[in-house]
């Protein structure tokens, strides 16, 4: 064999110049037609069903037990280490990290018991000056991409989209999915007091969404604000009442003067000390760029957070929450590197699609999950779980809550600019 | 970690960023 390889000798025919001019046009076609016609394969509801697609690497990252490992990593962060190391180990890491420790709240670096409390560390009051502009940034990070959506397509990168409708969701009225619980579109012909019977289960109009007969809001401000009792995968969620009793009128004083503030900046002269009835602004329910008013456009934004940034994320405007949806998925690393070759990167990762309005129209804001970071907190969604162990629900489903209850004057949760809205923990 | 920011705005709005620039919590991202 050896002989073989070394001394067969190699004999070069010159081939024509037509024929090698024919193969690169062949090649160039090929690529301009895998282009032209990116393989989007359609599900029954004409929803694009998102796959893995990408180079070898990202298999290899698909076939990696990922969630796993993120809980796992999220585990060992979470143990405590010892008091004398903790000044050591954090400022290792704040200089592995250009993590910037004159601003985090406390400053004694003892008071962090573990790896995963300084990863979700505060910020001094004042740390983070907000600019007079109407949109903010909700989180310390590097900005990926940003643009306008054409056809309902996002550009994860020059040239790579992914769908709009596969990144938000959208709602599929009378789909059994299992994943997919009740909407407002389900409720919006059922009287007060009535039953809701979604996906088997039934309870009580008032506990889903709040009524008259509802707790009111919680006291202590938004950060114990909770959302109706969502629909959770778990049956035994509902019913389940959560505790919304005001302790003090004061407290209910902050709460109307805080939404007052957020209707005020949303351009929304609602009613606020009277009846919890006014619905200034009219729900659009549809994300479809087709579907915006006209003059608007519909815009996005990118923005990564590297493992030494502040991992809170706030509010970028003044808005209204109105629903969330939680999607199960995997946990890649959302790292640029990864961007650039894997489609759909943020469509198959685990993330949660905070959807709402503001003063020009539709707004969301979704956090998405990765590999180290796979648990997001939603200060105001005490029933929210992220990066749970268990059985994944099918690709492209999710579970919704609505924020209704929040504050009926207007209908969600209301948020003014950079308040916190919630952050990602490591595992 | 990722934040997506999906809005609808008057066709004249203008990020004030650029890709690859750090950001912070508050900074403008964009303006009419």
């Amino acid at each position: 064999l050896f002989k073989a390889w070394t001394e067969t000798p190699t004999k070069w025919y010159p081939i024509p110049i037509a024929v090698g001019a024919l193969l690169l046009v062949v090649i160039q076609y090929r690529k301009n037609s895998r282009k032209r016609n990116p393989e989007v394969v359609l599900d029954q509801d004409g929803v694009e069903v998102v796959k893995l697609k990408g180079p070898w690497q990202v298999h290899v990252m698909g076939a990696l037990p990922l969630r796993n490992l993120s809980r796992l990593w999220g585990y060992m962060n979470s143990l405590q280490l010892p008091v004398w190391f903790r000044p050591y180990g954090f400022k290792m890491y704040a200089l592995a990290f250009g993590c910037n420790l004159d601003e985090i709240d406390p400053d004694d670096l003892q008071k962090y018991a573990s790896l995963g409390d300084f990863f979700y560390r505060k910020l001094k009051p004042g740390a983070r000056p907000v600019d007079d502009a109407i949109l903010v940034s909700p989180a310390d990070g590097t900005v990926l991409h940003f643009g306008t959506i054409k056809d309902s397509r996002v550009e994860q990168v020059k040239g790579i989209t992914y769908s709009l409708d596969a990144l938000l969701g959208v709602e599929r009225p009378g789909t059994p999915t299992a994943a997919v619980k009740s909407t407002r579109s389900d409720l919006d012909n059922v009287n007060d007091h009535d039953f809701a019977n979604v996906n088997g289960i039934e309870y009580t109009l008032d506990q889903l969404i709040g009524g008259q007969n509802s707790p009111a809001r919680p006291a202590g401000g938004t950060d114990s604000r909770s959302p109706s009792p969502s629909g959770d995968p778990a049956p035994q969620k509902f019913g389940e009442q959560v505790d919304a009793s005001v302790n003090s009128e004061a407290n209910l004083t902050d709460t109307i003067a805080h939404d007052a503030g957020v209707a005020r900046d949303m351009g929304v002269s609602a009613a606020v000390e009277g009846s919890p009835v006014a619905r200034p602004i009219a729900r659009r329910r549809s994300t479809s760029d087709k579907d915006v008013r006209p003059g608007n456009s519909l815009f996005f934004s990118v923005i990564y957070l590297a493992p030494g940034d502040y991992h809170r994320f706030h509010s970028p405007t003044a808005w209204v929450v109105e629903k969330r949806r939680h999607f199960v998925g995997e946990l890649f690393s959302v790292s640029p590197f990864m961007a650039k070759r894997l489609e759909n990167l943020f469509v198959l990762n685990e993330r949660v699609a905070l959807l709402g309005r503001w003063r020009h129209g539709f707004f969301g804001m979704v956090p998405v999950g990765a590999t180290n970071v796979g648990s997001i907190k939603v200060n105001f969604d005490q029933e929210l779980r992220t990066n749970v162990r268990g059985r994944r629900p099918p690709p492209g489903t999710y579970t919704e809550a609505v924020y209704s209850a929040a504050s009926p004057i207007l209908n969600g949760q209301p948020l003014s600019f950079a308040e916190e809205m919630g952050g990602f923990c490591l595992g | 970690s990722t934040i997506v920011l999906i809005f609808e705005a008057p066709s004249d709005f203008e990020f004030a960023v650029q890709a690859g620039q750090k950001i912070k919590v508050g900074q403008k991202l964009g303006d009419l």
